[in-house]
Order: C-alpha cells, then sequence, then structure tokens
C-alpha cells in the first residue's frame, strides 16, 4: 500500500 | 529520513515551543488566534489516529505526543487558564474557522488516496492543516502590534512546510513510486498561504524595524 510508506511523515 | 524532513520537524517543534514559551512565562496570548490553535488540533486528532495502530519509530510517535500534546494545552490556557484567557482578544479573532472544517471535509470524501474512515480523515488534516493557519494571518493584519514571539510562532509554522517541500522533492527523487500528489498540492498551497507575511517578516527583518503587515 503505497500510501502507507507517506504515513511516516508526521 | 532526510535532512529535509528532520529540518522541518524540528523548526515545527520549534514553532509549537515557541508559542507554549511565550503563552507559559507571560502568561499572555495576546495576538495568538484561538481559532487557528483549534484547527491545529483537529489536524494533529485526525491525522495521528494511527498512532495506536502503527508504529514507525520512537521518533515518530514521540514528536505525534508532543504535537498532540502540545496544541490541546494551548487551547486549553486559551481557553481556561484564568490570566492567559483574560488576555484573549476575542473581538478580533473573528474568523468563521467552522467554514473552513466542513469544505475541508466535503473535499476529502471526494478527493483521497483510499475510501477508508483512517485514511479520509488523514487527508481532512492535510487539507485543514493547509488553511488552518488563516485565522492568525487575519488576526495580525487587524492587530497592529505584533509581539516578537508571536511573529517567530508564524514564521517557524510557515518554514516547516517549506523544508518538508524539499523532502518530498528529495523522496520523489529517491525512492521509486514515492508520489503523493493530495500532499504535495496542500503543502504547497499551505506554504503559499505564506508568502506575503514572509515579505513583510523579512521586510521587517532587513530594516530592523517592527513587524507591520498592511491592513
Amino acid at each position: 500500500r503505497p500510501s502507507a510508506i507517506n504515513k511516516d511523515e508526521l | 529520513m532526510n535532512i529535509f524532513r528532520l529540518a522541518g520537524d524540528m523548526t515545527h517543534l520549534a514553532s509549537v515551543l515557541v508559542l507554549l514559551l511565550k503563552i507559559h512565562t507571560i502568561k499572555s496570548c495576546a495576538g495568538v488566534s484561538l481559532k487557528t490553535q483549534e484547527l491545529y488540533a483537529i489536524v494533529f486528532a485526525t491525522r495521528y489516529l494511527d498512532i495506536f495502530t502503527s508504529f514507525y519509530s520512537i521518533y515518530n510517535t514521540l514528536m505525534k505526543l508532543i504535537f498532540l500534546g502540545s496544541s490541546f494545552s494551548i487551547v486549553w490556557y486559551m481557553r481556561y487558564h484564568k490570566t492567559v484567557r483574560r488576555t484573549y482578544d476575542r473581538e478580533q479573532d473573528t474568523f468563521r474557522h467552522w467554514f473552513l472544517v466542513l469544505p475541508c471535509l466535503l473535499l476529502a470524501l471526494l478527493i483521497h488516496e483510499k475510501f477508508t474512515f483512517l485514511e479520509v480523515l488523514w487527508t481532512f488534516s492535510l487539507y485543514l492543516e493547509a488553511v488552518a493557519i488563516l485565522p492568525q494571518l487575519v488576526l495580525l493584519q487587524r492587530t497592529r502590534n505584533i509581539d516578537n514571539l508571536t511573529g517567530q510562532y508564524v514564521f517557524l509554522l510557515g518554514g516547516y512546510r517549506g523544508f518538508y517541500i524539499l523532502n518530498w522533492i528529495y523522496r520523489y527523487l529517491t525512492e521509486p513510486h514515492f508520489v503523493h500528489w493530495i500532499t504535495w498540492i496542500a503543502g504547497l498551497v499551505q506554504t503559499l498561504l505564506y508568502a506575503d507575511f514572509f515579505y513583510y517578516y523579512f521586510q521587517s527583518w532587513k530594516n530592523n524595524k517592527k513587524l507591520q503587515l498592511p491592513a
């Protein structure tokens, strides 16, 4: 799920 | 993690610490918009819903707790602290910030990466953060005398998203498939909203005179 990667950002 | 994102997070952290310092030490929130603070509390509450379900790193979780804690405590200070609340200029801080919440929610229901509860609220928090500064910028234009701490707070808050834009460019160039148009456009709009503030902030810094925004 590509969007999960983005969730490591605050 | 890259240097741009770290710089962005540290700048963001500095902005909330400057504001907490101001409110906690001089017990005053003059010139600070409660509406913006409430919007930011909503931004963090809807952005970090996954704090209990997904763990990335100690740093990530710690920073989320700091941003949640600081934004809610600032709202608490401005609403309920007996001394601070008297310094809040209610008459000037009149931006109808609820008119920002609904369009952002509707937009998040229309444009998102995945239609799930967490993802829609997370997207909502991105859109809301982009416009959350508006009540504060309006208030700054009304209150002629912008004290240094409030000016620094807004400057750092605007700068952090600027660093994030560099972070997104870096990640786009170094990580395959790292494409997040929604995040990028919301972050760009957010930073552009500060453009005129930055201009006048630098002018006042260069000419070494008080920060004054044109009415």
